[in-house]
């Protein structure tokens, strides 16, 4: 499954 | 947000600026490798194409902008305004050896199976080895001015207190991005040996860093 749902970091 | 990630966009954003105005007021690019730049540049746009997708703040959004428009304009003063000062002969590290790996392993190894997160992943794994080629360049003349040094500083720290964040948002969060740490350990490495260099050579010495 997706462990990150948005990336937040640059 | 914590103060090991603001200071490390603020090192990346230093970095990048730092570059920028060297060839903008010397009106030259020399002993700058024109294919790490637009290795950057492809990273920025293959994960920042979520500009259009989500947004997550006005911080975030400005920083992406920003980071866009600075690696574009430096690339457009490498190849085209100051393009005479471009020193193809020197840059001669073969991309192809990085993009295609890095490009295979981003369809091997990502969160989910789709165009974005693809495209996201690859940009990670590009951004680590992006360096090399400028790496190589200094190898190969031998020299980096100490302007061309405070650059890939900046750019080294930012890796560094990125790896600090990731640290600090394990333990307070139990955030723990493995794609973007492992890659992000790995870009820190090649900087290792920069460090060294710059500490012992550039800050101590004449101006210039010269390889032993």
């Amino acid at each position: 499954g997706t462990l990150i749902e948005v990336h937040d970091e640059l | 947000m914590n103060i090991f990630r603001l200071s490390g966009d603020v090192c990346h954003l230093i970095a990048i600026i730092i570059l920028f105005l060297k060839i903008w007021r010397s009106k030259s690019c020399a002993g700058i490798s024109g294919k790490s730049q637009v290795l950057f540049a492809l990273v920025f746009t293959t994960r920042y194409l979520d500009l259009f997708t989500s947004y997550i703040s006005a911080y975030n959004t400005v920083m992406k902008v920003v980071y866009l428009l600075l690696a574009y304009s430096t690339v457009g003063l490498i190849f085209f305004r100051f393009r005479n000062s471009y020193d193809s002969e020197s840059d001669s590290f073969r991309v192809e050896f990085l993009l295609v790996p890095v490009a295979g392993l981003s369809f091997l190894e990502n969160y989910a199976f789709t165009p974005l997160e693809i495209l996201w992943t690859f940009s990670i794994y590009l951004e680590s080895v992006a360096i090399l080629p400028q790496l190589f360049m200094i190898t190969k003349t031998g020299e980096a001015e100490s302007i061309t040094a405070h650059y890939l500083l900046f750019l080294g720290l930012y890796r560094a207190l990125y790896l600090a964040n990731w640290l600090w948002r394990f333990h307070t969060e139990g955030f723990y991005d493995q794609i973007a740490v492992v890659s992000g350990v790995v870009q820190t490495i090649f900087y290792c040996d920069f460090f060294y260099l710059y500490f012992t050579r550039v800050l101590r010495g004449s101006g210039k860093m010269s390889l032993p």
